[in-house]
Order: structure tokens, then C-alpha cells, then sequence
């Protein structure tokens, strides 16, 4: 199901700020779809949900539990 | 579990600079004590509370914008507290939060408290969901215990926790006598040094050994020194040969005429044992995934070792030159690495061998090239990627830790 613009932004915040998507230095802010599948992969593998790389409701509840403010090592990057 | 960093000194002091409203400042007071006293349980760390003046770890409650942290907290919910890293030293807990103690409304503070401390004291996300270091707050739980994963952490940061030890800490903090202890190997230079043992390890790290230092390699170069009875509690330094087996998920350790074995850190039990069918100081091992065995290595000869069967090693030790191609006699450290290749390490040199296990042109070369260091140049004494001995010694507290106070 495609997001709406105002989720998408909350998703993309939530990526971002917990370290499952990386900010580039240069340029605009503009994640290619696979570049979020991959985020949304990373973080339902690290939070024991199904991995499907699409925003269900698991992740979207999983997303608004309370939590720590450090970022999480868990992207492809870093498990590597 | 990850790791972010360290403290180089076991006695921190601690500060509390502001208590929550909804708990009274005596609860409050008692839930902070016993978020540290959960690590120092399980590591010889130790903690104090002053009252005044700088502390190393300091913790303090702020709204949404604090002009002390760069930060901003959101309100109740979502983002709960926040800490530096080693040696920083802030914890920051959201003041909007219902901070609460004993009860499942709320947010625990003392659980809360000691997954912060943990990011103070060098531990990273912990991607066990029911470690305490897990990214997302699980809720109150009555009997809280550390999950296995922290332990397992915090240990490898700063060894295990030594009842002995911490009776002997206790008295030279109140007699001011150092302690008699026994001085570790020198450090190793990772660029320069011979090494005693290499390994492909559990989840494709490659570890090097040289006396009683332990480092990773990467791409990026030697990665810092640990003292190797600090990741293998139990584990000598100077070690013969170590071997990690993917057919097994088992490490062993050779040193003289002892073999230990090790599922990850933790040491398997009735080991060490005594090595009885093969010759005692062994040079090197390596586990050779085309057929699924440890070979052990000693001079010019070499073993062949079905971990999961009865060997008959009466037709052992073979010449290593019948099997492995243009390698030296009496390796340091051998393995097979996850590039498929077989490697050999002697002095300052290294050879690789070919599918045939024949040593591949160009080779020997420099182990340099192996640790991924940069040469030196003579202007210029610390290159990035180099570890030079100054380098390390910032990394590392070069005090022995208890275990090995107990272990020499």
C-alpha cells in the first residue's frame, strides 16, 4: 500500500534519526524506494518482525513504542 | 551487542544534577544507585555519587530544549533519555516523561537509568529485544536482571566481575597501597609485530594473537587491542594456535599440551584438557572447508582432525610439503579466510596458496599488507590507519584486569 505523504515523512523521519537511513552529505534528501525497503528491512530484522520491507502494521506499531534517543547500528552497513 | 567505546579507568564517580518530579527524591535517589549497581554487579567497575564538583558520569533531567544539550526531547513518549558515550559522560532523561518506580504505570526510571548508564559506559544497541541494551523500552518488570547480552558486554569492555578482586579494590581505596600485580606482555605492535596464532572466527572476524593481546583485521587496518583473557575468560596469552570451525560453531585454543575450547567467549565445559594424541606445542591450525577438518601443524608436519570422529592419527604427523605446497616448516598461524584461500604467517611474512595448495606467485610477502597498514614514512610518525604503540595505549587500560590478577 503506498504511504501517505504525511506517514511517509514520519517514516523517513524515523529511519533518519535512529540510523537505518543515512542523510547524504551533498545534495537533497530524495531515498530511492529500494534505499527504503532496505532501511525498513533492517529495522523489522532487528525488532524480530516479520521482514518484508513494506510498512505493515507491526512496524508501524513497533515504530511508536517509546525508546531510546541513541541510534541503532542495525543497517545493512553495519552488520556488514 | 556493540560496542562504542570505553572509560580507561574501573573507578567512575557519578552526579546527580536534578530529580524528576513525579518521584520523591529518595526513590528517585534509589533507583539511580541501583542502575549502576546492576553493571557493577557483573564488572569490576566501581561507582561513587558526589554531591559536588565534576563526576564522570552525570545525569540530569531536561524538557524539550536544554540549553546544556544540543538534543531536544519530544514530549511524553517516543524518545525517553539519551547518553554520551565513553569518556562524555552526560545521561539525559526526557522531564515530560511519568518517571515512575514499583509499579507498571509509567516509565521505570531504574530500568531506563541502567540501559543509559550501559550507552555511558561504552555499550551500543543490543539487538536482543529482551537485553536491556535493546533499543525500545520493554516496560516494568519486577524482577529485572540484566539479559545475558549485556553481561556479555559490559564483560568484553572491562572483564568480568571478581569477588576477590573487588574485596582487594575495597582495600587499596582505603589504605591508598598499590596492589602487586603481574605485568602482561608488552604490547604488541599489530604493524610490525610476529604473531602467535591467526583465526577466521565466529561471523567472519579475523582475529590475530601475539602474546597476551588480541586484535580484529579489517579493510580499514588492525582494529584496538584487547587483552585475550578479557573476550576468552580463562584463555592464557602466548598461544600455540587457535582454530574456529563452522562445522562445529567450536574454537580451540593449543598452548603446550593444553587445548581449550570455547562456543563463542564462553569456554565449553571440562576444558582445558590435556592434549594426548598429538604432539604438545603445536605451531598453527587451520579448518579447511573443502573437506571439513582441522589440521593442526607442528615443524614439518601436520595432523589431520575430524572434530566429530574418532581420528586414527597413527598415520601422523605427515610432511606439511605433501599437502601445502612452498610453505615454510614451523608457521607461526595458518587459516583458510572467507576469500576461499589458504594463508600461512611466519616471521614478518605471509604466503597464500592457490586452489592446487601451491603457494600463489608473489608471495611472500610483508604481513603489513595482511593488517592492512600504511607504510611509515620517515617525517611522519602516525599515519591514519597505523596503530603505532602510542596510539594503542590510548585505547587500551593496560592494567591487568581480576581475571587475570586470578589467571597469572
Amino acid at each position: 500500500r503506498a504511504l501517505g505523504s504525511t506517514e511517509k515523512e514520519a517514516v523517513l523521519d524515523y529511519l533518519l534519526q535512529y540510523g537505518y537511513l543515512q542523510k547524504p552529505l551533498e545534495g537533497a534528501v530524495d531515498f530511492r524506494l529500494e534505499d527504503i525497503t532496505e532501511a525498513l528491512r533492517a529495522f523489522q530484522e532487528a525488532s524480530d518482525l516479520p521482514v518484508s520491507g513494506q510498512m505493515d502494521d507491526d512496524t508501524r506499531a513497533r515504530m511508536k513504542l517509546p525508546r531510546c534517543g541513541l541510534e541503532d547500528p542495525f543497517n545493512q552497513k553495519t552488520l556488514k | 551487542f556493540l560496542l562504542l567505546g570505553r572509560w580507561r579507568k574501573k573507578h567512575l564517580t557519578y552526579r546527580v544534577l536534578n530529580l524528576p518530579s513525579t518521584l520523591s527524591p529518595s526513590r528517585a535517589r534509589a533507583a539511580l544507585h541501583q542502575a549502576f549497581k546492576y553493571w557493577s554487579s557483573v564488572a569490576p567497575l566501581t561507582f561513587r555519587e558526589v554531591k559536588a564538583g565534576w563526576a564522570d558520569i552525570r545525569l540530569s533531567f531536561h524538557g524539550r530544549h536544554s540549553p546544556y544539550c544540543s538534543n531536544s526531547f519530544d514530549g511524553p513518549g517516543k524518545v525517553l533519555a539519551h547518553a554520551d558515550i565513553p569518556e562524555l559522560g552526560s545521561v539525559h532523561f526526557d522531564n515530560d516523561e511519568f518517571w515512575t518506580e514499583g509499579t507498571y504505570k509509567g516509565v521505570n526510571l531504574r530500568i531506563i537509568a541502567a540501559h543509559e548508564v550501559g550507552h555511558a559506559l561504552g555499550l551500543g544497541h543490543s539487538r536482543y529485544t529482551q537485553a536491556l541494551m535493546a533499543p525500545v523500552y520493554a516496560g516494568y518488570q519486577p524482577y529485572f536482571r540484566l539479559h545475558p547480552d549485556d553481561v556479555a558486554g559490559i564483560q568484553a569492555l572491562y572483564g568480568k566481575k571478581n569477588p576477590e578482586a573487588e574485596d582487594e579494590e575495597e582495600e587499596i581505596r582505603l589504605s591508598t597501597v598499590s596492589p602487586v600485580t603481574t605485568k602482561p606482555s608488552p604490547m604488541p605492535n599489530p604493524c610490525s609485530t610476529e604473531l602467535d596464532a591467526m583465526m577466521l572466527g565466529p561471523r567472519g572476524k579475523t582475529y590475530a594473537f601475539k602474546g597476551d593481546y588480541v586484535w580484529t583485521v579489517t579493510d580499514s587496518g588492525p582494529g584496538p587491542l584487547f587483552r585475550v583473557s578479557a573476550l576468552w575468560e580463562g584463555l592464557p596469552g602466548n598461544l600455540d594456535a587457535a582454530v574456529y570451525s563452522p562445522r562445529t560453531g567450536w574454537i580451540h585454543f593449543f598452548k603446550g599440551n593444553k587445548v581449550w575450547r570455547y562456543v563463542g567467549f564462553r569456554m565449553s565445559p571440562g576444558f582445558p584438557m590435556k592434549l594426548n594424541r598429538v604432539e604438545p606445542n603445536l605451531d598453527a591450525a587451520l579448518y579447511w572447508p573443502v573437506n571439513q577438518k582441522v589440521f593442526l601443524f607442528k615443524g614439518s608436519g601436520y595432523w589431520q582432525w575430524d572434530e566429530l570422529a574418532r581420528t586414527d592419527f597413527s598415520r601422523y604427523p605427515k610432511p606439511i610439503k605433501e599437502l601445502f605446497t612452498g610453505v615454510p616448516d614451523r608457521p607461526s598461524a595458518a587459516m583458510s579466510w572467507q576469500d576461499g584461500q589458504v594463508y600461512f604467517f611466519k616471521g614478518k611474512e605471509y604466503w597464500r596458496l592457490n586452489q592446487q595448495l601451491r603457494v600463489a606467485k608473489g608471495y611472500p610477502r610483508n604481513v603489513t599488507h595482511w593488517m592492512h597498514c600504511r607504510p611509515q614514512t620517515p617525517d611522519t610518525n602516525s599515519l591514519p590507519g597505523d596503530v603505532t604503540p602510542s596510539s594503542t595505549v590510548t585505547i587500551l587500560d593496560t592494567t591487568p584486569s581480576a581475571a587475570d590478577l586470578v589467571l597469572d
